[in-house]
C-alpha cells in the first residue's frame, strides 16, 4: 500500500455518489464533417482554440529551451519533415490547423504524434 | 490511465476510462488540458442511403486529430491506454522516417480509421489486433452484445496477448486495464489496478451502470493528480459522456 494519506480509497465505502450526469455538459460538442475538404475540417475548432493550443505548446517550449536553447528550429524542421511524409487526410488536416492557428506546422505535427514521442 | 469494460447481469455493457496525462511536462491541468477537452460528432454521408448522419463520437484535445476514445453507435467502443515497451514509439518513428515501415499506423489514427471503416466488434477487433503500427498500446475494445469486451496488448507488428470478458465465469464480468500487461505485476508506486479491482468488487456486477463505474473511477488512486477527464460510454444506446475530473487535496501524483 502507498503511505497515508495517499492510500487508495474507494468512495463506495462512504456511500458517496459523485456521478452527476449534468457535468457532462461542461465539455462542448462540435461536428467534424468527413465529407468536407480535410484542409478545412478543423477550421471551427482551430479558430476557437488557437490560443489554448499555443499555450499548451508554449509550456513544452519553456521546458525544453532553457536546456536546449537552439532546439526550436530543429523541432520545427524535423517534425515539419515528418508532416510531409504523413498520409492524407491527416497531412492536409494538420496543414489546415497550422494555418488557422498560425502555429508552425512542425509544432502541430509534434503535438499530434505526441503519443509516439511519449512512449520514449 | 485506467479503462474498464463491465457487464451487468442482463448483459448490458459499460465502457469507461480515466485519462491521466501530462506527467513531467509542466502543464497546468486546470488552465491547459481541461480547457481543451472537446467532444466530437463525426458525420459523413452514407454511401448507401445518401443521407448525412452521425458515424461515430469521440472526445479529443482541441487540435489533436487522432482518437484515444471513441464510440460507434450500435457497434463498438474503443479506449487506448499507453503501453511501455523496450521497442517503443521511437523505433516505429525511425522506421517510418527511413521508409522501412511505410504502412505502419500512428496509434491514435489507427483508432480513428477503425471507427470510420468498421461497423462491428469482430472486424474492429481483427483490425486493431493485426494492423502494423508505430508504437505499442493497449486497445480496450467493447461491443454491443454480451461478452464483447477485451484488452488487446499491441506491439508494433502483432498482438502479444488478448484478455476478454467471460460471462460464464463469475469472476470475469469486467476487465480493467491500467498501463501494465494483464499477466504482469504492476509497479507498486503506480498501482491503479489493485485499488480499481477492490472498488469494482465493492461495486458488484448488479450495480454496473454509469454512476457505479464513475464512482469507481473517482476513487483514489484510480483517480490521481494527472486525471484530466473520465469518459463513460454505452454502445447499446449510443451514450457518450465526458466528465472533467480533478483530484483535490492529497492525491498520489500519478
Amino acid at each position: 500500500d502507498l503511505p497515508a494519506p495517499y492510500t487508495d480509497h474507494c468512495i463506495l465505502n462512504d456511500g458517496v455518489n459523485k456521478y452527476d450526469p449534468m457535468n457532462q455538459f461542461d465539455v462542448p460538442w462540435f461536428e467534424v464533417d468527413l465529407d468536407a475538404d480535410p484542409y478545412h475540417r478543423w477550421d471551427e475548432i482551430s479558430g476557437i482554440y488557437a490560443d489554448n493550443i499555443n499555450g499548451l505548446l508554449g509550456v513544452i517550449k519553456d521546458l525544453i529551451l532553457p536546456i536546449f536553447p537552439d532546439a526550436l528550429p530543429f523541432i520545427d524542421t524535423l517534425f515539419a519533415d515528418i508532416g510531409e511524409k504523413l498520409p492524407n487526410p491527416y497531412r492536409e488536416e494538420i496543414h489546415g490547423i497550422a494555418d488557422v492557428t498560425g502555429i508552425p506546422i512542425g509544432q502541430i505535427v509534434m503535438y499530434n504524434v505526441f503519443y509516439e514521442i511519449f512512449t520514449v | 490511465c485506467t479503462s474498464i469494460i463491465a457487464q451487468d447481469p442482463n448483459g448490458h455493457l459499460v465502457h469507461a476510462r480515466n485519462l491521466d496525462f501530462g506527467l513531467f511536462l509542466g502543464w497546468d491541468h486546470e488552465n491547459h488540458l481541461r480547457k481543451m477537452v472537446i467532444n466530437i460528432n463525426w458525420i459523413r454521408t452514407d454511401p448507401l442511403t445518401g443521407k448525412k448522419g452521425l458515424l461515430f463520437k469521440s472526445n479529443n484535445f482541441a487540435g489533436y486529430i487522432g482518437i484515444y476514445n471513441g464510440l460507434r453507435p450500435k457497434a463498438f467502443s474503443i479506449t487506448a491506454n499507453e503501453r511501455f515497451m523496450a521497442e517503443g514509439g521511437y523505433v516505429g518513428m525511425l522506421s517510418y522516417l527511413f521508409g522501412e515501415d511505410p504502412n505502419g499506423r500512428w496509434m491514435s489514427w489507427l483508432t480513428r480509421e477503425t471507427l470510420i471503416n468498421f461497423d462491428n466488434y469482430a472486424d474492429a477487433k481483427k483490425h486493431l489486433s493485426e494492423t502494423p503500427m508505430l508504437s505499442p498500446v493497449y486497445y480496450i475494445l467493447g461491443g454491443v452484445n454480451p461478452g464483447e469486451g477485451c484488452i488487446i496488448h499491441r506491439s508494433l507488428n502483432g498482438t502479444d496477448l488478448t484478455t476478454s470478458l467471460n460471462p460464464s465465469d463469475p469472476e470475469s464480468w469486467y476487465v480493467l486495464e491500467t498501463n501494465y500487461d494483464q499477466n504482469v505485476e504492476v509497479l507498486f508506486v503506480d498501482d491503479r489496478r489493485t485499488p480499481g479491482n477492490k472498488c469494482m468488487q465493492k461495486l458488484g456486477q448488479q450495480n454496473v451502470n454509469f454512476a457505479g463505474i464513475y464512482n469507481v473511477l473517482s476513487s483514489r488512486t484510480t483517480l490521481n493528480k494527472l486525471t484530466t477527464y473520465t469518459v463513460m460510454m454505452s454502445v447499446e444506446d449510443s451514450k457518450f459522456e465526458t466528465h472533467l475530473q480533478r483530484c483535490d487535496g492529497l492525491c498520489w501524483p500519478f
